[in-house]
């Protein structure tokens, strides 16, 4: 453990609140993908099913267990709670998740370190994850005036995996025999999707007005 | 080199 990869677990603990914060407080989803939230859930049950055989340590079994309930909570509200999900905007939110799901399947199946059921689901949630906000950032395109607490959720969504990357470098030059291309190159391309976004909340931000993305 | 077979990042 080292503060990178601290740092980008809390970033992305705290985006996690922000956008339960946003759900409970305003009782709105407006502007969120359920898509993506939806990714996401299938991302952390896949990765996360070495909590029935593997110990790493405690902060990481507890990590686990709330992402995977934040994951879950947040496609309750949105699918099912009887105020938010009225809110949902399922027409803003029609990127086809499906084929997210397959491709990263079948790379799944092609490049693996591992050829096992739980390896090969592991690097399909690897594979899944870096492209699951893909849904989330058409749908910020589509939907006119962006909300702070939407915006600061995809932000720090996006700073959870700049952070990440810096752990990489740092695990590398610091440790022996630590190697993991499929998680590097993944998280590489992650963390390239929030370019563009980035660029237009950064100058939204120092122009200090609303976030719009054109 | 060889990836390593522990996932002990989240």
């Amino acid at each position: 453990m080292n503060v990178f990869r601290l740092a980008g677990d809390l970033t992305h603990l705290l985006s996690l609140v922000v956008l339960l914060l946003k759900i409970v407080a305003t009782k709105s989803c407006r502007g969120v993908s359920a898509k993506t939230q939806e990714l996401y859930a299938i991302v952390f049950v896949t990765r996360y099913l070495d909590l029935l055989f593997s110990f790493v340590s405690l902060y990481n079994s507890v990590m686990k267990v709330v992402f995977l309930g934040s994951a879950f909570s947040i496609v309750y509200f949105m699918r099912y709670h009887k105020v938010v999900r009225h809110t949902y905007d399922r027409e803003l939110d029609t990127f086809r998740s499906s084929f997210l799901v397959a491709g990263s399947m079948v790379l799944a199946l092609l490049i693996n370190s591992k050829y096992t059921f739980f390896e090969v689901l592991w690097t399909f949630s690897i594979y899944l994850e870096a492209v699951a906000i893909l849904p989330q950032l058409v749908m910020l395109q589509r939907t006119g005036n962006i909300d702070n607490l939407t915006g600061n959720y995809v932000f720090l969504l996006g700073m959870y995996r700049g952070l990440y990357i810096l752990n990489w470098i740092y695990r590398y030059s610091t440790e022996r025999r630590y190697w993991q291309m499929i998680v590097w190159v993944s998280g590489i391309i992650q963390t390239a999707l929030y370019a563009d976004f980035f660029y237009y909340y950064l100058k939204c931000w120092n122009e200090n007005r609303t976030l719009v993305i054109p | 080199n060889s990836q390593s077979s522990v996932h002990d990042e989240l």
